[in-house]
């Protein structure tokens, strides 16, 4: 494991103790869309089919289990939590998930390694995850107010995917032969979809003035 | 190969 990828690991978890802080302790979810919290929980159930039959490391098996519970964690929070319930923006988080499940399903049924189950999951998850932030930028845009947190939430996810990125172009040039083709253009994509949150993100933070992003 | 090879990633 390289620098990069250790970095980006732990930017995606520090992304998620950001969200479950501000859950947990200010019992709020304000700005926080349900949908990509539920297309993550989805992304790391289809990814971790394999969590208990292949073992590659304590570390990758502990992430794993990191990931999943705290995403269904963050869902059963918005759902069920009375008080976080009511902060959360029912009205304005209104991205149709069939826009994304389904085109994200016949790719991953056309394009993949393997046309196995685990394998189609697997490759599914990886398409899912490139566009599941779609719903929260959607309700970024439409929120006047961004508080620190959603925004900081938002900024780590992004740092988490461009660490990744970095990591397999260092992993291209020290391992003869790693090409991960389906692996990298999800990966790309979903790096360039945090672009436009960036640049207002960080002029936002340049002019020390509160982020809005424009209509 | 390259199935079982990319899941060293999270």
């Amino acid at each position: 494991m390289n620098v990069f990828r250790l970095a980006g690991d732990m930017t995606h978890l520090s992304s998620i103790l950001v969200l479950l802080l501000k859950i947990h302790t200010i019992k709020s979810c304000a700005g926080i869309s349900l949908k990509t919290q539920e297309l993550y929980a989805l992304v790391f159930i289809t990814r971790y089919l394999d969590i208990f039959d292949r073992f590659t490391s304590i570390y990758n098996f502990l992430m794993k289990l990191i990931f999943l519970g705290s995403s269904l964690s963050i869902v059963w929070y918005m759902r069920r939590h009375k008080a976080v319930h009511r902060s959360y923006d029912k009205d304005q988080d209104t991205f149709r998930y069939q826009f994304i499940v389904l085109p994200c399903l016949l790719l991953a049924l056309v394009i993949n390694h393997k046309l196995t189950f685990k394998e189609v999951m697997w490759t599914f998850s990886l398409y899912l995850e490139a566009v599941a932030i779609l719903p929260q930028l959607v309700l970024l845009q439409r929120t006047r107010n961004i508080d620190n947190l959603t925004g900081q939430y938002v900024f780590l996810l992004g740092a988490y995917r461009a660490l990744y990125l970095l990591n397999w172009v260092y992993r291209y040039f020290t391992e003869p032969g790693f090409v991960r083709w389906i692996t990298w253009i999800a990966g790309l994509v979903q790096t360039l979809l945090y672009a436009d949150f960036f640049y207002y993100y960080i002029l936002s933070w340049k002019n020390n003035v509160k982020l809005e992003l424009p209509a | 190969k390259q199935d079982s090879e990319a899941k060293d990633e999270l």
